[in-house]
């Protein structure tokens, strides 16, 4: 995907702050 | 819980409430609470969430500013006291769930992104969500590409064009690309005694 079909909130939800998943994780 | 009933019975009947209001089993709440003990002693051992312990679990690092992890914090913590109880960490947990309400999970992320609380999703909220990513993620974008990629967002986005996404809109945005809600949902929350086995050495209730 290019940067520009992406649309913000796409690139948005990959931060590790929202990926609440790593806390189950360790 | 002010019965005199032993402290054991008193904590059992305090999940047991959790459970009841949430998606989770007794069992399930049982194994979260091993979570969130894991979590809350991480640096200060207090039985409370704290935003660097919370960020010590995401980041592996207790220090540094990140927007996203303010955000969720303050979701989290409900009573706007500077931390999370168990309480609120069921709560917000509980929009996670694999079986939650899609309409819960809407909310939850507009609420994340409504930076200033405003009711709305304002393009300069958007402009500084995309910075901070950018920055978290050592990525490298010029202005130009910046604005292509949040006029095409408010262009999908904000139907009345008036400039910032209300509830509604958000509403109709993220049905029709429900991938902007997949880290809305944690798959370990369907089946989280299996994620903690050492809860099981712990439980007292046969679910």
């Amino acid at each position: 995907k290019t940067p520009v079909t992406m649309n913000a909130f796409e690139l948005i939800s990959t931060s590790q702050g929202l990926n609440l998943g790593s806390l189950f994780e360790k | 819980c002010r019965s005199r009933r032993s402290p054991q019975i008193c904590q059992q009947a305090n999940l047991s409430l959790l459970a009841l209001d949430s998606p989770f089993s007794v069992n399930e709440v049982e194994a979260l609470y091993e979570l969130f003990k894991k979590l809350s002693c991480s640096i200060i051992d207090d039985g409370l969430i704290h935003k660097e312990e919370l960020q010590l679990a995401l980041f592996q690092a207790p220090y540094g500013e990140n927007l996203f992890l303010d955000r969720v914090f303050d979701l989290f913590d409900e009573k706007k006291n500077g931390v999370i109880e168990f309480e609120e960490f069921i709560h917000a947990l509980s929009v996670f769930h694999p079986y939650a309400p899609i309409e819960e999970k809407i909310d939850f992320a507009f609420r994340l992104y409504d930076l200033r609380q405003t009711g709305f999703i304002e393009r300069e909220e958007v402009h500084q969500m995309v910075a901070a990513l950018l920055m978290e993620s050592e990525m490298i974008l010029s202005d130009e590409l910046l604005t292509m990629i949040i006029d095409k967002t408010f262009a999908d986005a904000d139907s009345d064009k008036d400039g910032k996404i209300s509830k509604e809109e958000w509403k109709v945005y993220v049905l029709k690309h429900p991938t902007l809600l997949k880290n809305m949902t944690l798959p370990y929350l369907k089946d989280v005694t299996t994620a903690f086995p050492s809860f099981i050495f712990n439980t007292e209730v046969e679910d």
